[in-house]
């Protein structure tokens, strides 16, 4: 086969709009490492399920993109993770949500897939999982982020004005009026930024 | 959202997704990323996706999955099923996003409808592509 390797990554609020020369030239150089990582891995014959996870790495070790390292908050100010895997030969998934210590959750989604009886584990048991299999378990505070917890900051600030200035309950979002959004959204009650 | 699909020397498919959510959430809530079937699916009779975008939506419309039956059933090719569900369905619902998606023969598609998508890819002859849409 014509091996092939497509990647995404999203950074949340920053589009081609607001995004300085600087900044673009950081994203491409981390996009084209993380094609080259996996890329790396196809042209030696390995397999794809491998290659994808050297690609998520990449990304997820980078504090440019909103996974692993450089993840947004929660309101709470949490950076709670999610990750998922398919094999497309088996049809076997795994998948992980809500986690916090784990330091590459692509790894954890693939080690649900392949050591366990399982699709999904969630929270602590994942945790528990994951250190059980040997990944590598980090501080929560290894995800901080300047930019993103100035986001949130900004996220709960404009929701006290909105709160502040009106008696109106906030309204629902309405995705259409509510303007553009990347793949990453930035949610108050009445607003999303993307 | 990060996201990658890839085809191996033997033919194999595998998608893969990670995620941090989105800011400011509340109350456990988990997006479409970590579903099977909404935000990753991989079967190598059809395609392997990943995607990105608001969850719910991705979720309800159980996206992922949806591009590969359309090649499954109706037939049609990676491009034009995932058109088909970014470009039509999705948008028709209020879905904001898009996806990755690869078939067994090496052919990729990578539509979206809203900004700061970024992609990237590279085939068997090594050339490597980055862009940064809109």
């Amino acid at each position: 086969s014509d091996i092939t390797l497509v990647i995404h990554g999203g950074a949340g609020t920053i589009t081609r709009k607001n995004m300085t020369p600087e900044k673009e030239k950081a994203y491409r150089a981390a996009l084209e490492q993380a094609l080259k990582a996996g890329y790396a891995v196809l042209q030696k014959g390995g397999a794809s399920l491998d290659a994808v996870e050297e690609a998520i790495h990449v990304m997820e070790d980078s504090p440019l993109f909103n996974a692993g390292k450089g993840a947004v908050f929660t309101h709470e100010g949490k950076n709670e993770l999610d990750a998922a895997m398919m094999d497309g030969k088996t049809g076997k998934a795994g998948a992980v949500a809500g986690v916090t210590t784990i330091r590459n959750p692509i790894s954890a989604a693939r080690a649900v897939m392949e050591k366990s009886q399982h699709v999904m584990l969630i929270g602590k048991g994942a945790e528990v999982f994951a250190k059980e299999k040997g990944l590598e378990i980090v501080d929560p505070g290894y995800f901080y982020t300047e930019s993103r917890w100035n986001a949130l900051q900004k996220a709960i600030e404009q929701e006290k004005v909105e709160l502040d200035h009106s008696e109106e309950k906030p309204k629902k979002p309405d995705m259409k009026k509510a303007g553009s959004r990347a793949d990453d959204l930035i949610f108050t009650e009445g607003k999303k930024f993307g | 959202t990060v996201g990658c699909v890839a085809l191996d020397r033997n033919g194999n498919l595998a998608a893969g997704t990670s995620t941090g959510g989105m800011t400011n959430k509340r109350y456990g809530r988990v997006g479409d990323a970590p579903i099977i079937g909404a935000g990753t699916y991989a079967d190598n009779a059809t395609c392997a996706v990943s995607a990105t975008g608001h969850g719910e939506y991705f979720i309800r419309s159980v996206v992922a999955y949806d591009i590969a039956a359309l090649m499954k059933y109706k037939g049609l090719s990676v491009a034009d099923a995932a058109k088909e569900v970014v470009l039509k369905k999705l948008v028709e619902k209020g879905g904001e996003g898009g996806v990755i998606a690869l078939d067994a023969k090496g052919n990729l598609a990578m539509p979206f409808n809203s900004e700061g998508m970024y992609r990237g890819y590279v085939k068997s002859d090594g050339k490597i592509v980055v862009e940064i849409y809109k």
